[in-house]
């Protein structure tokens, strides 16, 4: 029912729902982010939660610019010309970023970097 | 990425996706995996944005990313974006905000700024076609209307041959991959032919929350690079979301 090969296709799946199974690797947990607190604030409780998986994604992101850039001179460039970015990012999305890196103690041009990723990855 | 809205026979919109991210960004030869894929899985997080103690919309996010790729405004509209990718890309948009050029919007903020302010299906799409962008994108917005589902190609400047919803003449959905929709995917990536073959298989008088989870979990569409499913139904004003996995046999892409 299946080919092996590209474009590798397999007969529409039924049942699915609700999610179990080799598929479903978890649920999603629900947070509250309140838009009355001032923009550095209001990330903190989701950053609190999920401080360790942030570091470790962003770790993996370096790791990444370092096989390609094997003299760190492009983590450099990120850790110290992103973080200039930032104050030309429009309010209140700047305000929110420097309260990630405030709160995750992930370095703001690594945290600016994450944060534009959509923009870099189009090509 | 794979989204789509569709409409049931009583005019109800579902607007689902799979978001699929981390191509060619490390592949992990033990697990059989891309290395920020499986990073950006345990970072999936749900958000309500409230102003006043009310809900103002919901979203599946990327904790850390301040702007959305999914999201709905309760009881108006639903929105997703899929990545889009061109030689004129973002790093040209990047390039010029440095140098100074700031008249078009970062793709994400725009998203999230339409979700936030938006009170409308019609006010969310013409913010979607119509503000300058840093980078191309697909925009797919669903409505609280019959018909009213769309899918909005943008280059930076503007809107390409915007496809809507017509349930009248038969196009009871509309679908978006990577490609635009008025030409053929890449043979290697076509998600697109599976994923309309399932939805034209399940028919519009029984799809549901069940039969577009299931539509999403038929490979392809579901690949080594998706992260998250999501569904959302505007009317109820409800959005669920899992953590996927795409087991062996499985796609990279």
């Amino acid at each position: 029912t299946a080919q092996y090969v590209p474009p590798f296709t397999e007969d529409c799946q039924t049942g699915m729902y609700p999610p179990s199974g080799p598929t479903f690797k978890g649920a999603v947990t629900w947070y509250t982010v309140d838009l009355d607190l001032p923009p550095s604030e209001r990330w903190k409780g989701v950053i609190t939660d999920k401080q360790k998986e942030l570091a470790s994604m962003i770790q993996a992101i370096k790791d990444l610019a370092d096989a390609f850039v094997p003299s760190g001179r492009l983590i450099d460039l990120v850790d110290r010309d992103l973080p200039l970015m930032v104050d030309t990012l429009p309010y209140p999305f700047n305000e929110e970023i420097r309260g990630i890196a405030t709160a995750s103690g992930v370095p703001l041009g690594e945290v600016v970097l994450f944060n534009i990723f959509y923009e870099i990855f189009t090509v | 990425c794979t989204s789509l809205v569709a409409e049931d026979p009583d005019g109800n919109l579902i607007h689902a996706r799979n978001l699929d991210f981390g191509l060619f960004m490390g592949w992990d030869l033990k697990n059989r995996s891309w290395v920020i894929t499986e990073k950006l899985k345990p970072l999936v997080v749900n958000i309500e944005f409230t102003r006043n103690n009310h809900t103002v919309f919901k979203s599946t996010n990327f904790a850390g990313y301040v702007g959305m790729l999914t999201g709905i405004r309760p009881h108006m509209f639903t929105l997703t974006m899929n990545e889009r990718f061109s030689l004129d890309g973002g790093y040209i948009g990047i390039l010029e905000w440095i140098l100074g050029k700031r008249d078009g919007m970062w793709m994400s903020f725009l998203t999230r700024s339409v979700l936030e302010n938006a009170t409308s299906y019609a006010e969310a799409k013409k913010l979607l076609s119509d503000t300058k962008l840093l980078a191309p994108a697909y925009f797919i917005l669903g409505g609280n209307q019959t018909g009213e589902g769309c899918i909005i190609t943008r280059s930076r400047t503007h809107s390409i041959n915007p496809l809507e919803l017509d349930p009248k003449k038969g196009r009871w959905y509309v679908l978006e991959t990577n490609y635009d929709h008025w030409k053929e995917p890449l043979f290697l990536d076509d998600r697109r032919t599976p994923a309309m073959k399932c939805m034209n298989q399940t028919t519009q008088t029984s799809i549901s929350f069940k039969t577009v989870y299931d539509v999403l979990s038929t490979k392809p569409v579901l690949n080594k690079l998706t992260t998250y499913t999501t569904l959302m139904d505007v009317s109820k004003g409800k959005l669920e979301s899992f953590i996927r996995d795409c087991p062996n046999p499985c796609m990279p892409w």
